[in-house]
């Protein structure tokens, strides 16, 4: 389940959009216990100046992206372009799951959910 | 189907390198098991500080996966009954690790027994564990553990029965006798499971073994 405006329409700024993966819809939710599914989300938006330029309180900007995007908004290249909108900070989840011996597993999965998206 | 394309490949990097049935056989999820998702579960555990991904804080070892393996095969044989020599019946149990990747490594493997007693008495009771080899005769006595008061009865097999730093077995069988000791009563083995901890080396730094 994605945000509404994410087709179509002006997109707007880099930043976080939620994206709800649900087990069920991938059809594993006989074999996943818990959970029945996660807030993965996704990154998505525009990498021009100035909000290539990071706001107080982010991340300090990647000079690269900086510098692409000048050079982008000057002299537009094809096949160039600006930077790209992109995760920035991850978080993990674990995962209870049957396995094929009928164990019962929990695993730990790193990098499973966007927290925080950047231009790069 | 699962197998084909980008599911496939997911799969792989959730290191399920086969796909899973779509309807497994289905069986309570062992309390222990809930309470490890929830401890290790960002959403859940609302803890200030971010988890360790390599670790199983609850039971204070390395790891990231942790299986609860039921018994695939419990069997008892009658020896002598306890009220002639004080031995009780011994038993057999034997767990299937094939799902274990050999790269994996044990950090911690608990052996976990239901113990049903004939009555209130089991002052004394003492569990001895031996690896039963193909031959059906029980190899030495690898350890012997005492039975709490208000079972169950756990026993650690890490050293003993499943080696540390090396890829586990790919079954487990084990012949299980109860000493009574004081106790003049025997017991009946209703449950056995096995709480396996591993690690996997490709996603997380080995332990550094203690000087």
């Amino acid at each position: 389940h994605t945000e509404p405006r994410v087709g179509g329409g002006p997109v707007g700024t880099c930043r976080t959009r939620r994206l709800h993966v649900s087990f069920r819809e991938v059809g594993w939710h006989r074999w996943v216990i818990a959970p029945r599914g996660f807030l993965a989300n996704f990154c998505q938006g525009t990498c021009a100046l100035p909000e290539t330029l990071r706001g107080p309180g982010g991340p300090p900007a990647l000079n690269h992206a900086v510098l692409r995007a000048l050079m982008h908004a000057a002299a537009p290249t094809p096949g160039v372009g600006s930077p790209c909108c992109v995760p920035e900070r991850l978080s993990p989840i674990s995962v209870l799951f049957f396995d094929n011996s009928d164990n019962v597993v929990l695993r730990h999965y790193e990098d499973m959910v966007v927290d925080e998206c950047g231009c790069r | 189907p699962a197998s084909l394309g980008p599911a496939a490949a997911l799969l792989q990097v959730l290191g399920l390198p086969e796909t899973p049935r779509s309807v497994p056989t289905l069986r309570p999820v062992p309390p222990v098991m809930w309470r490890l998702f929830r401890s290790r579960n960002p959403q859940e555990a609302r803890v200030g500080r971010p988890l360790k991904p390599c670790h199983v804080e609850e039971l204070g070892v390395a790891g990231n996966i942790v299986r609860h393996i039921p018994d695939s095969g419990l069997s008892s044989r009658i020896i002598q009954p306890a009220r002639t020599s004080g031995l009780c019946p011994e038993w057999t149990v034997v767990f299937d690790l094939s799902s274990v990747e050999p790269i994996e490594r044990p950090t911690r493997a608990r052996l976990e027994l239901r113990l049903e007693a004939e009555s209130e008495d089991t002052r004394g009771w003492e569990l001895s564990v031996a690896l039963l080899a193909e031959a059906e005769h029980p190899g030495p006595e690898l350890l012997r553990v005492q039975a709490p008061p208000g079972l169950p009865l756990r026993a650690d097999l890490l050293g003993t029965a499943v080696a540390a730093n090396a890829s586990v077995p790919r079954t487990l069988r084990l012949a299980l006798a109860l000493h009574p000791g004081a106790a003049a009563t025997c017991g009946r083995l209703a449950e056995a499971s096995l709480l396996l901890v591993t690690l996997d080396p490709r996603l997380c730094p080995l332990p550094r073994s203690r000087r």
